[in-house]
């Protein structure tokens, strides 16, 4: 990298980062603080847990993957509020799109993890990994589920969520992005002010290494899903193409 | 553009999901 892509910001113009990106998450998210607040954090009785089991497996893939979509749109929102993203080109835009949006919303998804009861929020009430059985992925779901204890013992503020997403969505190393130093020295600004916020929260100095383990985590989780996706595809093609939304085929099984 | 047209679309719209 060039001395370009090591940007030097004042304490004033973290804060102002930190931000305007708080400001993108809470605007975008698709569960707003108060909402949450009023959720009664119900889980799903028995009997409802079965109906998702007995699911035919087709039907199961096809709903989660309306509910990765429907996240999906929120995510795009937040990168097009970041400021520098919709000033590159539009190939790097797609480029970390594509390999981003997953994993910023396995980010978010602390937000409505309930660690106690290991559960997090789906289809209208809080969920345990055997809801998501008749996935047939079990070690997909079991790795998501500790992905979402662990990045909730962090017990990251909305701020520290908010940079910590657009540092994951950020990241120069890519493949396929043509102008990598832009996107360089953007994901550098957001990492540079991520740290600031960390300090100005008192946080362990060793809270900003955990994060860049768990966007090595991350990686890996969105690794294990194309994975899964795939073997499903190759049992049921006819699903993929006819019944899953568009989007997630733009964004998953191109 | 046209293999990614919806994501295309997605971030030329001025209208977000969010806001409607």
């Amino acid at each position: 990298s060039n001395g370009d892509a090591s940007p030097t910001l004042t304490l004033a113009e973290h804060d102002h980062l930190a931000q305007i990106i708080c400001k993108s998450h809470l605007e975008t998210c698709q569960y707003l603080r108060e909402e949450l607040q009023e959720m009664s954090w119900q889980s799903f009785l028995q009997e409802e847990v079965e109906k998702y089991q007995n699911k035919p497996q087709e039907a199961m893939w096809q709903l989660c993957a309306v509910k990765i979509t429907d996240a999906v749109q929120y995510v795009v929102e937040f990168a097009k509020r970041i400021d520098g993203f919709m000033d590159l080109c539009q190939n790097d835009q797609i480029v970390l799109l594509k390999a981003g949006s997953l994993e910023v919303i396995f980010v978010r998804m602390c937000r409505v993890f309930d660690s106690q009861n290991n559960t997090v929020y789906f289809d209208g009430k809080f969920a345990s990994p055997d809801v998501f059985k008749s996935l047939g992925c079990d070690d997909l779901i079991s790795s998501v589920f500790d992905f979402g204890q662990s990045i909730c013992s962090l017990q990251l503020t909305e701020e520290e969520i908010a940079l910590f997403s657009a540092f994951v969505l950020l990241s120069a190393d890519r493949s396929w992005l043509r102008e990598k130093l832009q996107v360089e020295k953007l994901q550098r600004k957001t990492e540079s002010a991520l740290q600031h916020i960390l300090q100005k929260n008192h946080r362990d100095d060793g809270v900003l290494e955990k994060l860049r383990c768990k966007a090595s985590a991350l990686r890996a989780l969105c690794g294990l899903h194309s994975e899964k996706l795939a073997a499903f595809r190759t049992v049921y093609p006819d699903a993929v193409r006819t019944l899953f939304p568009p989007l997630y085929k733009e964004l998953f099984a191109a | 553009k046209e293999k990614h047209k919806i994501l295309h679309r997605l971030l030329q719209n001025s209208t977000s999901p969010v806001e409607l």
